[in-house]
């Protein structure tokens, strides 16, 4: 029905590494729930499902607890209670990670019997979920959830999570996720997905890391408070009015000598611009009048008049004090990245293909295959991940390009897209380019555009209306009918399972728009399934140029 | 176009020169159909006569000696709807569609490029020093939505719905005098669609002054109408 994982969030391309994990073959996601669901030696936090091998491991740890490992057509589901740091009434299903009661005191952990000795304990509440020194409430405290403190004066305290449900803002409310949709001067929010009355560049497919949902307020764009565009006619946008959050802001660890990646951490006392001009204190509005205050933006540490990066800019940043100059970047060190990743992108004579695995790719390109926005390198969120400039210095982790830094078998980026961790970049590999790298003549035949080449054997894009006849894989191997079910035994793609996708005979076919292109079941025993190559059928239509552009992108 | 590169021979095969019948570049445009091309309004304001105007398509350098050139005189002007700067040219004769010469794709009527999408503008406008002239230059960065681009340390209000703005907000790369009429054009599903149609700035490669382009998809219908109609 779809429903049996609506309590878990999906990502895709995302693997985890868990020492408490098992394996099971199933024929579908929502039986790979059901097991994860259904373990009772350990608590099942996720699970992890390849469709095409129908493999399903369920794990015991989440991103959270693990790092996340990129895996090609699997896919990382985490329940969403085991990620929640907030509580729904008094929180008995809380299974966040504070550790600090409501003064400050840090919890004892459950399973320690000093200072205090427990009445609750892990092994007597199983269900409780009494981990680490984790705020829980095994006891259904009306207070909320609690915990036995480190302190012997105090034997156990409250801790004052935030509630789900209240609708409070911290900081600028870049994180809001909550469900006001009326603004401070009373209009009704338009839906982020509607283009009327207000035509709008704030699509929420194309922006899916700004959670612009439904007709909620939002603040996508770095304003001071949340705002929505309206549903009168004659007032595009206006702010929302959420109150503060009396809890606390989320930490932060400030980076005081040196800033990593944009440095929106940075919170060192250089105060001078990278053309040497003293900075304007933000407290003051001479002589540049601005909306970058302390008020409105609590938590980016605007402190006198340092340096300070308080709207995603590409790097720390102040008001000058001289009257020609509004505003300079500063020059604050990188933390241990003396060349400066993000420096602006020079541009250089480059064919936008790559040769071989890719690794020595140097293109411009920063879009996936799929069409997703590739997020920074230098960037954490909504990825985490350690394929950082700093850690990989050769690979030329500059920006959001598209790269291979770890011998993959082409470039790949993490996307901006939550639900999708990582995809191959949308590249080709170049072919028959002349020694001594210069561009192929072009002779001027007469090329008549036509509107697709859906009859030709080639795709467009990743290939979802694929038709065409080719039946060999990437190796060469052949491949297998789509109805047969030998050597391979599967379910998930068949004819009758996926009528509309052209499963007839055995072509390669991209049934579950595996952003990699079509693929098909294999002939050998060996190996399950793999892609094929499909060339793509730009070049025989409008805006497809025959000579691919540099697209140099910068100053 | 101020910063960018020099761009591939014949690598945005849409981009044409609109010149005086004397042969002197003053303004781009795209190549949107054989025997139409997409430039701005502000463009024909020195003639309303198609004769005072030629066309060159599949050429690199300003000069124009390329083997590649077609050359083509203007069979009628239409200005777009309710003064905007957005106008339609009609070539005498059509182009030939090779790989030098090819039309850009036209985008959903009413689509608005999402905020942050990475665009590219081309001509052979002024480079103020940063190099390449005479030869079409390139430069790409990101759209930015209005309601952003008319804050009051932007634009203060005066980018209208049927423009879009982008631009880096540091400055350094812009598009400028010269490049009017020609092509911002955004990649998307392996092609490339002109979203924008290069139109006014505050002088040029300014930080917080993006450029402001005519927003396309607000005169598609416009476009295929008096395509069809003429």
């Amino acid at each position: 029905s779809g429903n049996e994982t609506d309590s878990y969030t999906k990502t895709e391309g995302a693997w985890i590494l868990s020492l408490q994990k098992t394996q099971y073959s199933v024929n579908t996601v929502a039986e790979c729930a059901a097991k994860c669901d259904a373990e009772t030696i350990w608590t099942c936090r996720s699970f992890l499902y390849i469709e095409k091998d129908q493999d399903c491991w369920t794990a015991a740890a989440n991103s959270k607890t693990e790092m996340i490992l990129r895996r090609s057509s699997a896919a990382l589901y985490e329940k969403k209670v085991y990620l929640q740091e907030c509580v729904n009434g008094i929180g008995t299903d809380y299974r966040g990670t504070k550790s600090k009661s409501k003064t400050g005191k840090i919890c004892q952990r459950w399973d320690a019997k000093y200072p205090h000795r427990p009445n609750f304990t892990p092994s007597e509440h199983p269900r409780a979920d009494l981990e680490s020194n984790f705020c829980r409430n095994p006891d259904a405290d009306s207070g909320g959830p609690w915990c036995y403190t480190t302190d012997s004066n105090t034997r156990w305290e409250n801790c004052d999570v935030p509630s789900c449900t209240e609708e409070c803002i911290h900081c600028s409310g870049e994180n809001y996720r909550g469900k006001i949709s009326t603004t401070e001067n009373a209009y009704t929010c338009q839906r982020w997905d509607s283009q009327k009355p207000h035509n709008h560049g704030y699509n929420p497919s194309a922006l899916p890391e700004k959670y612009l949902e439904e007709n909620y307020c939002r603040n996508p764009d770095g304003d001071p408070k949340p705002w929505c565009f309206t549903t009168s006619p004659s007032k595009r946008w206006d702010f929302c009015s959420i109150p503060r959050c009396t809890s606390e802001p989320p930490t932060i660890v400030p980076e005081l000598s040196c800033a990593t990646g944009e440095g929106e951490l940075y919170r060192g006392t250089i105060s001078v611009t990278e053309s040497g001009k003293q900075c304007q204190s933000w407290s003051v509005q001479t002589p540049w009048k601005h909306n970058r205050s302390p008020d409105n933006y609590p938590c980016k540490g605007l402190d006198s008049n340092y340096c300070r990066n308080p709207d995603n800019e590409r790097m720390p940043w102040c008001y000058t004090t001289n009257t020609e100059t509004r505003w300079e970047y500063c020059k604050v060190p990188s933390c241990g990245d003396a060349a400066g990743p993000d420096e602006p992108v020079i541009p250089v004579e480059e064919e936008d293909c790559y040769e071989g695995d890719g690794t020595s790719y140097r293109g411009v390109t920063t879009e996936s295959i799929s069409g997703k926005r590739c997020q920074r390198w230098s960037a954490m969120t909504p990825h985490s991940h350690k394929k950082t400039p700093q850690a990989f210095p050769q690979a030329d982790l500059r920006r959001n390009l598209c790269r291979n830094p770890d011998g993959d078998r082409a470039p790949w980026c993490y996307t901006t897209d939550p639900s999708v961790r990582w995809e191959y970049c949308n590249l080709e590999k170049c072919v028959n380019k002349p020694s001594g790298g210069a561009t192929p003549t072009q002779s001027s035949n007469p090329l008549v555009p036509t509107p697709d080449s859906a009859q030709k054997d080639c795709k467009t894009g990743k290939g979802d209306t694929y038709r065409g006849v080719t039946s060999i894989t990437v190796l060469g191997v052949t491949c297998q009918a789509w109805r047969a079910q030998s050597p391979q035994q599967h379910n998930s793609f068949t004819p009758q399972t996926h009528p509309t996708k052209g499963l007839e005979g055995n072509s390669c076919r991209n049934p579950d728009g595996d952003v990699n292109g079509p693929w098909c079941y294999t002939t050998d025993r060996n190996k399950k399934w793999d892609y094929c190559q499909i060339p793509d059928c730009a070049g025989m239509s409008c805006g497809t140029p025959v000579t691919k552009p540099k697209r140099c992108f910068g100053r | 176009i101020v910063g960018g590169c020099v761009s591939k021979a014949h690598s945005w095969p849409w981009q044409i020169s609109l010149r005086t019948s004397s042969g002197i570049h003053f303004c781009g445009g795209t190549l949107v159909h054989p025997q139409w091309v997409v430039t701005a309004a502000h463009c024909l304001e020195r003639s309303k006569r198609p004769s005072a105007y030629k066309v060159l398509l599949g050429v690199h350098t300003e000069r124009a000696n390329e083997a590649s050139k077609q050359d083509r005189n203007l069979e009628k002007l239409i200005l777009g709807p309710n003064g905007a700067d957005i106008a339609l040219l009609k070539l005498q004769t059509p182009a030939i569609m090779n790989d030098k010469v090819l039309p850009v794709c036209l985008p959903e009527k009413d689509f608005v490029v999402p905020s942050g999408t990475e665009c590219y503008v081309t001509g052979w406008g002024e480079t103020q020093g940063t190099g390449g002239e005479g030869i079409l230059k390139e430069t790409g960065f990101p759209v930015i939505e209005n309601k952003i681009c008319n804050r009051p340390s932007y634009l203060n209000g005066r980018v209208k719905d049927h423009e879009m703005c982008a631009g880096n907000i540091e400055g350094g790369t812009d598009s400028c005098q010269g490049d009017s009429g020609g092509p911002l054009v955004c990649h998307s599903q392996n092609r490339y669609i002109l979203q924008g149609v290069t139109s006014w700035g505050l002088g040029c490669a300014n930080a917080m002054k993006p450029g402001v382009y005519a927003r396309v998809s607000k005169f598609v219908d416009w476009i295929d109408t008096t395509i069809k109609a003429n």
